[in-house]
């Protein structure tokens, strides 16, 4: 019976993680692997593709070659269009913040935790959860964007100005890794629902509710795990230890943005974003 | 709760979209 409420859990949360995001990794492997040629990505791959798909960065859904309109002389310079591209990923990433907030609330026992223990699992889990899913859309040549519908090289983030264009290697890497796990969307629900109930975020009030659920979280992905991937005995272990590498990866990059701060007057840190760094480690 | 304003909004809404 333990085993049938686990199972339940499991459908539960892959229920609402695809509800709550628009992208899955299911979707997001078709696009790459070039399976579903109707839909091919708009590739970025240089200063003159993005000032040609610049305005289609965020779309949901981007005009057919026919209806888009010619690249003309009125485009911004090249370093403008860097900023404005850099500014669309943040405003991306604030929407993101709200599909994850959306997701945390719907694993069993979250809303019931004191609100102020609700806001600090999910400021620290955030930019970890954010990670997780983005090494869904990456492979070792690029990156979705737009939730699907652009691909943009690596070596077009690496052309970047100094610092940006040093920011994205660590993520790639990390991500080229994470995906040799080959976790599915319905493995991922458990695991970033495992990650948002970590019960050593500096500040919670009641650690011992939140370490109940994780508890619980856990044995259910270990369940799922083995049930979904019966060839990876070590498949559990594996995904745990991922955890310890996402830590490091998250503290590097908000040390990166700190830096920024100092050096880029001008660019200026969405304010929920900026909520969800202020004092994290 | 004043630092994390916007967190406390969209945890508290229901799931209609949030202005950011």
């Amino acid at each position: 019976p333990e085993s049938a409420d686990l199972r339940a859990l499991a459908k539960h949360l892959y229920e609402s993680y695809l509800k709550s995001f628009p992208l899955t990794k299911a979707k997001a492997r078709a696009i790459l692997s070039g399976k579903n040629s109707d839909n091919a990505p708009f590739v970025i791959h240089d200063m003159r593709s993005l000032m040609e798909g610049e305005q289609f960065v965020n779309c949901r859904q981007i005009p057919t070659q026919e209806h888009r309109p010619v690249m003309g002389a009125l485009h911004p310079p090249p370093d403008e269009a860097e900023l404005r591209f850099l500014h669309s990923c943040q405003f991306r990433s604030a929407e993101a913040v709200s599909e994850v907030t959306e997701f945390a609330k719907s694993i069993p026992g979250f809303v019931n935790l004191d609100l102020n223990d609700q806001v600090t699992l999910l400021k620290y889990a955030m930019i970890e959860v954010l990670f997780i899913m983005m090494a869904a859309l990456m492979n070792k040549d690029g990156t979705l964007i737009s939730y699907g519908q652009i691909f943009m090289t690596r070596e077009f983030l690496k052309s970047f100005r100094k610092p940006f264009g040093e920011m994205m290697e660590p993520k790639f890497e990390f991500s080229i890794k994470f995906n040799l796990l080959e976790l599915d969307d319905s493995d991922m629900a458990l695991f970033l629902s495992v990650i948002i109930l970590s019960g050593d975020r500096p500040g919670l009030l009641n650690v011992k509710p939140v370490e109940d659920i994780q508890e619980t979280l856990l044995r259910s992905l270990e369940l799922q795990l083995k049930m979904n991937h019966p060839d990876s005995p070590q498949l559990f272990a594996k995904v745990l230890q991922k955890m310890t590498d996402l830590r490091q990866l998250v503290s590097d990059h908000v040390q990166s943005i700190q830096l920024l701060k100092q050096t880029e007057i001008d660019m200026c840190l969405h304010p929920l974003l900026q909520e969800i760094m202020r004092d994290l480690y | 709760k004043e630092k994390h304003k916007i967190l406390h909004r969209l945890l508290q809404n229901s799931t209609s979209p949030v202005d950011l």
